[in-house]
């Protein structure tokens, strides 16, 4: 067994607190400017964590927030012992694809009852990257900051600089992370100017190599994500994915029918936003949030998704959505499972989601783990009670609901079949009013 | 989990760790903290881990200024705490009925 003995407390010293530059540099570029405002971190103490909205006020007080971005190198005194399981190893963060999974090792609340808690587990994805700034759907819990965040085979990827974030009031589902080889390369930088050549050498000992192994590039090209596009109409944006060379399909609330023109920005920096019309989007009354968009110019390099024609409750799915930054870097890849999938007359007509959405997201494409397209994202979940967001409870529209008035539009430029959606029966009205269906209509006690 | 991510579960238990800041006991005054987040221990030999930099925030001599942007170099050294900070960290498997009992805290199981 690896696992080690168990230990008591043991003291220790303090080395040195060090920031990444590049950390801070990219999280001023995504969450400063006028997004400031926008953005609440909150997480670190010893006591528990409050309710959403009490925890978002308080957000800024909390010492851990005070030092975002900054990790402290200490040594243990006198409890050194040489090492019984395998070498720690430190993933070059740069050569992780988004969407590759992830898992948190941390200690909710701290040191509160380690016995119970300690190194608790937590699965994900990367969720996003702006250079050392990583995001991940892994749950945490405040006192996790610090914790190790390790790729499937074990090396260290990052250390959890945020556990929670909160947009526009909304709870974001994502935690912010920095990467564990900028962090240990201006750790050892720092330590050289402080005198500290061994333990320099030490943490520089543990760094993937410089450069990076170019066979270990993110294969981005080719990941099914690549085909969510960023839509934008007028002031308002959304997501959505391109199914062909010059048709995007999106959301009426992104692009809606009197909308003249949009903007299709693709997800890969190396292929040019196209302008489009919306030739389709249902009306208002119609519970199928759905635009089409013609666009002027081919769309290029973007592998086109396979539609899905079967959907599996419990499958492994993830969403791609520009919800939580725009065009500032690119879609998030947001992991879960297809938690229902709601039917009428055997046909489907809603799918429901345990991946984290946020606001910007409604387009977005869902995709099986093999990459093919089940449907697209267009809400989440809010209790207009208590004013909360479920991030983790979100709705889709089923591909194999669109899919046959899509190909007869691409093939022949016929829109009837498109208008049919908004005409569909009340049942899957009264399915997207999350209102419940009468197994028995009710019958008259006269 | 499957046996997919046994490595990142070995390396996960083998690093995880919690590290609390506390002020040293002073007559006539309470201590300060304590504030603890998680770690990862770098290096067992060595007893090298690195945490969250927040728990030692209160310490600062120049108080929290001292992380502002601009406000120097990327790094502080120890001389940059007060001297009254105290560390300690704990690792190793301690969840199970053979673990030692923490201090009851605020946080409760209410049934649901």
């Amino acid at each position: 067994s690896v696992r080690p003995a168990p230990r008591g407390p043991a003291r220790a010293r303090l080395l040195l607190l060090v920031c990444c530059p590049t950390f801070r540099s990219s999280f001023a570029r995504l969450f400063g400017g006028e997004a400031a405002e926008q953005w609440r971190f909150a997480g670190g103490s010893t006591e528990p964590p409050a309710p959403p909205q009490e925890a978002e006020a308080e957000a800024d007080e909390g010492p851990l927030l005070a030092a975002l971005g900054w990790f402290a190198l200490l040594r243990v005194e006198g409890r050194a012992e040489a090492s019984k399981g395998p070498r720690l190893s430190v993933a070059a963060a740069a050569s992780l694809p988004k969407g590759a999974p992830l898992l948190a090792c941390g200690s909710p609340f701290g040191a509160f009852c380690p016995d119970i808690f300690l190194n608790s587990l937590s699965r994900g994805v990367l969720s996003n990257a702006a250079g050392p700034l990583l995001l991940t759907d892994a749950r945490c819990l405040p006192g996790t900051e610090g914790a190790g965040v390790f790729s499937a085979d074990g090396e260290l990827v990052a250390l959890v600089a945020a556990p929670l974030c909160w947009r526009a009031r909304e709870w974001v589902g994502l935690s912010l992370l920095c990467a564990a080889d900028a962090l240990l390369r201006a750790a050892a930088h720092a330590l050289g100017r402080l005198g500290s050549q061994a333990d320099a050498r030490l943490l520089a000992a543990l760094l993937p190599p410089d450069g990076g192994d170019p066979a270990a590039a993110p294969t981005e090209h080719s990941a099914a994500w690549v085909a969510a596009v960023l839509v934008e109409c007028g002031s308002v944006w959304g997501s959505g994915v391109a199914l062909a060379p010059r048709l995007v399909l999106t959301c009426r609330h992104v692009a809606p029918r009197e909308a003249k023109r949009v903007l299709v920005r693709p997800a890969t920096p190396k292929s040019s936003p196209v302008w489009g019309k919306v030739v389709f989007a249902t009306q208002d009354t119609s519970p199928y949030d759905v635009a089409v968009v013609k666009l002027e110019e081919n769309l290029k390099g973007i592998p086109f998704p396979v539609l899905a024609s079967h959907f599996h409750e419990g499958e492994d799915v993830q969403v791609v959505g520009f919800g939580a930054f725009g065009q500032t870097c690119g879609p998030s890849v947001t992991s879960g499972i297809l938690s229902a999938v709601v039917e009428v007359n055997d046909a489907p007509v809603m799918l429901q989601t345990t991946c984290a959405v946020h606001g910007g997201s409604s387009g977005g494409p869902l995709f099986t783990g093999s990459g093919e397209l089940l449907g697209i994202v267009t809400s989440n979940t809010r209790d207009n009670s208590t004013g909360a967001t479920y991030p983790h409870l979100n709705f889709s529209i089923p591909i194999t609901a669109l899919e046959p008035a899509l190909d007869q539009y691409r093939r022949t430029g016929d829109l009837q079949p498109l208008q049919e959606l908004d005409r569909p029966g009340e049942q899957v009205r009264v399915v997207w009013r999350l209102q419940r269906v009468p197994a028995e209509p009710p019958r008259s006690k006269l | 989990m499957g046996r997919r991510w046994d490595p990142a579960l070995a390396a996960g238990e083998q690093a995880g760790c919690v590290v609390s800041a506390r002020g040293a006991e002073r007559p006539g005054a309470e201590a300060e903290g304590p504030w603890s987040c998680s770690g990862v221990l770098l290096s067992r030999r060595a007893g090298l881990v690195l945490c969250h930099g927040g728990i030692v925030a209160p310490f600062l001599r120049m108080g929290a200024a001292a992380l502002q942007p601009g406000a120097g170099p990327p790094f502080l050294g120890a001389d940059s705490c007060r001297d009254d900070l105290r560390l300690h960290v704990q690792w190793g498997p301690g969840r199970g009925p053979g673990a030692q009992a923490g201090p009851r805290g605020a946080l409760c199981t209410p049934p649901c």
